[in-house]
């Protein structure tokens, strides 16, 4: 799945999400990526989350909705993703996925579990072209 | 507000970030920007796990799924199991735009697809039917059926429910290799 957050000069927030999928699906599957809270979530008030990884498990515990629910009481993105990951971990410790939120402000977090590392790219005029940032998981 | 205007993505994949960013700047248009970045993953076929011609089904067929939300007013639109049309995350805009609905599956989406005038062609492709070629002779491994018979872990489909199961205690996802090019 590519996730993809954009936020304009004027605070204005959108995500969207595009995979085909996990390899030799059951016919009829889908995974998290159209389920509205769990491959990703906007709101201009807060910012943006997009999550990747297994969408059987993610789409259980809607991860990108619950990123921004704990960004608009005052976590970080990088520390409202940890605990997304946890709650998945707690019910399914050998989980595989990653997040990426960005704040309204553009700042920008992410945080993997069951990669060795995860990677995901920045633009913005801080950064060009496209920083590729890593985090081990 | 240094940090802004700004596009991020999973997976390290440039060439998406810096295609929305382009449109970004040139329309002011968040939501076209998220568009155009989606679309050019979908084009160049990113790690294998998006677009046409990647992770076969169990019939040899892939499918797409997308979705794009406008943060400003909480609409969605977005589409699962979408057969037969390339531009998944273009078909989910439209969604977003001309209906008042949300989510759209699998062959009605592609009829509405085709009414709003995306071309219908196969999503399949040599290195895709190379991948289900390989995964049947392998005894179609990884599988993810369970309770079923024959047993997935050691034969192909097609499979019926088992009578009885005995209920795991703590949730245990099989190896299914899920990494950066099979994964949602």
């Amino acid at each position: 799945t590519v996730g993809m957050i954009s936020i304009d000069e004027n605070g204005h927030v959108a995500a969207g999400t595009s995979t085909n999928g996990l390899n030799h699906k059951v016919p009829g599957r889908v995974g998290d990526s159209p389920i509205p809270g769990a491959g990703c979530y906007a709101d201009n008030t807060v910012g943006g989350a997009v999550a990747t990884g297994d969408g059987d498990v993610m789409m259980r515990f809607l991860p990108s909705f619950q990123v921004i629910e704990s960004m608009r009481h005052g976590v970080s993105p990088t520390q409202a993703i940890e605990d997304a990951l946890n709650r998945i971990l707690k019910y399914y410790p050998t989980f595989n996925g990653a997040l990426v939120a960005v704040s309204k402000d553009g700042y920008v977090g992410a945080a993997c579990t069951g990669f060795s590392s995860f990677h995901y790219c920045v633009r913005s005029h801080s950064h060009q072209p496209t920083a590729v940032f890593s985090v081990k998981c | 507000l240094l940090f802004l205007p700004i596009v991020v993505n999973t997976w390290p994949w440039p060439q998406a970030t810096e295609a929305a960013w382009d449109k970004l700047i040139s329309s002011s248009s968040v939501l076209d920007a998220v568009e155009t970045g989606c679309t050019q993953c979908e084009i160049d076929q990113c790690g294998g796990s998006v677009g046409f011609g990647g992770s076969p089904d169990e019939n040899g067929e892939t499918t797409l799924d997308a979705m794009i939300m406008d943060g400003g007013n909480m609409n969605i639109g977005a589409v699962g199991c979408v057969r037969g049309i390339k531009n998944a995350i273009g078909v989910a805009r439209r969604v977003l735009e001309n209906t008042e609905h949300t989510l759209l599956v699998g062959n009605l989406a592609k009829d509405f697809a085709v009414e709003m005038g995306f071309k219908e062609e196969s999503l399949s492709t040599n290195h895709s039917q190379q991948m289900y070629n390989d995964w049947r002779k392998s005894n179609c491994q990884p599988n993810y059926r369970s309770n079923v018979t024959p047993n997935p872990k050691t034969s192909c489909g097609p499979y019926k429910p088992m009578r009885s199961h005995v209920q795991a205690e703590q949730n245990s996802r099989a190896n299914l290799n899920i990494n950066q090019s099979n994964h949602d």
